[in-house]
This record gives C-alpha cells, structure tokens and sequence, in this order.
C-alpha cells in the first residue's frame, strides 16, 4: 500500500500546478524514501525529474515499491477542489491497481470527500539518466541565483525574442537576446563561492566558458516552478541539456532539463 | 538558423 497525507496548499500541490504548462502525464515511482516523478513535456524538449522526500509530507507509507502513470492535469482539478484547512491523502492499495483514491478531510473532521483518478499509461516519459551525482561533474559551469532574479531575467527577455543566450564564463554570467524590435542585455557579476548566499549570484562550478541558445517559453516554465523556492541552479554544458535544478528540503529536488537550440 | 533539440538525443528510453 502506498499513501500519503499532505496539507492543503503543500509544496506538492505548489509544484503540480506550476509544471502543468508542460507537462500532462507523467510517471511516478514511490519507495519507503519518498516520491518521485519524471515527465516529458509534449514536444519532447524538456524532461522533468523530481523526488519529494517522505519527510516533506504530514505522514508518508510505501509498503513496496510501486510505479504509476497519473494525469497529473486531472490530478491537479480535483486537489483544486479542496478546501482551505483540509487534509489531502492520496492513496493507492494492492489490490485495486488502476486508479488512486484522493480524499479530503475538513479541519473538523465532519466532512470527507473521497475521489478516484483512473491511472494511465506513463511508460514513454521514463529515461534512462545517469546517477546524479556522475552528470553534474560533467557541466562545464554552474550557477545559483534568486529564483525572482531568474523569472525577471526571463521576462524581459521574452519580450524583445522567443530565445535566449545564456552565456557563462569567470567575469560575468548573462542572459541576452536580440529581435526585430532591439536587444536586451542582463549581465551579473558572480561571486564565487561554494556557499552561495540567497540574495546573490554565485558561480560555483566553472571549467570553461560555455553558451547555450534556448527557448524562452520552456524557460519561462522552469522559472515559474523556481520561484517556489528561494534559489535555483543552473548548469550548462554543451554535451548535456540545460539543467535548472530547485531543491526540496535536504534530499529532495526537482530538476528540468531543456534541449537548447543549435546553429544548423 | 537555429534548430531546436529534443531531449532524447541526450537521454535514452529506460
């Protein structure tokens, strides 16, 4: 058996409903460690990897390991009916494996609504990635910034251009783009520290300058979901996808990785 | 002309 209970307006929830703009359908996998989920996005440009560890819930029990396919936009319309103040369990047993039971219950106790959600087939959005720890040494830099910082950065720019350049080397970390009704440079000066500090920018990994030209509107996604959080880190590398990376509390994260666009 | 890649030519299908 596998069942969660969280509070209403949870991290969990915040985060659901901020990938909905990419992502409809994605594959969860559940152990005694916690939950995680991987999605691709429809146009297969971005790949969606995120673990909520058990402590981040109210209460959390996985009996065994169980993977499942979940529309996460019809998920994400029943939480939406909840109620202030209530407790949200999500729940899936043994014997009825093909959909998970939703229920919320009042502050008081004196009203509980259960639903059930069809599960569905989600075996496309798993990708075989490496361990986490072996990728992230192969970016050449990576940065940390306010997730504020990053969702202006990405705002102005979408107004000159549907791309970015995000540029990174020792001096200076820059996000610009140029269009038919002008340019828009942003640059940052880094410190550069392996303890970045919240308000600033802070280059902490650099092997090399690297550039990466990407699309603004899967850029403007990564950023809605950061500014959940206060900080977020961004690795580029020209041999792997963009990686934006938030972290949930000690253990847990939700990472994007976005294809960039290439010179043909 | 830029082109745009897809996440698959980094990562396989498990």
């Amino acid at each position: 058996m596998f069942e969660l209970t969280m509070a209403k307006g949870s991290i969990l929830q915040g985060v659901l409903e901020a990938i909905l703009d990419l992502v409809n359908v994605a594959n969860v996998d559940c152990s005694s460690k916690g939950f995680s989920l991987q999605a691709l996005d429809t146009e297969h440009v971005v790949f969606l990897s995120l673990f909520f560890p058990s402590e981040v819930f109210r209460s959390y029990r996985c009996d065994e390991d169980c993977s499942m396919g979940i529309a996460i936009a019809d998920m994400v319309d029943l939480l939406r009916a909840s109620n202030d103040g209530d407790i949200i369990t999500i729940k899936v047993t043994d014997q009825n494996f093909e959909d998970i039971t939703i229920t919320f219950e009042s502050p008081d106790k004196t009203k509980t609504t259960d639903m059930d959600l069809q599960l569905v087939d989600a075996r496309s959005h798993r990708l075989k990635i490496s361990e986490w720890h072996d990728m992230e040494s192969e970016y050449q830099a990576i940065f940390c910034m306010p997730s504020a910082q990053f969702m202006l950065n990405c705002k102005s720019l979408s107004v000159i251009d549907d791309d970015v350049v995000i540029r990174v080397n020792e001096e200076v970390i820059s996000f610009s783009t140029k269009g038919k009704s002008g340019c828009v440079n942003i640059s940052h000066v880094p410190n550069k520290t392996d303890n970045p500090e919240k308000a600033s920018v802070t280059l902490t990994h650099m092997r090399g300058p690297v550039s990466l030209t990407l699309n603004l509107r899967y850029m403007k996604s990564c950023a809605k979901v950061s500014t959940l959080f206060d900080q977020v880190k961004i690795g580029l590398s020209t041999k792997l996808p963009l990686m934006v990376e938030c972290k949930i509390a000690e253990k847990g994260y939700i990472r994007y990785f976005v294809a960039p666009k290439i010179t043909e | 002309p830029c082109i745009q890649k897809r996440i698959i030519h980094y990562f396989s299908k498990k």
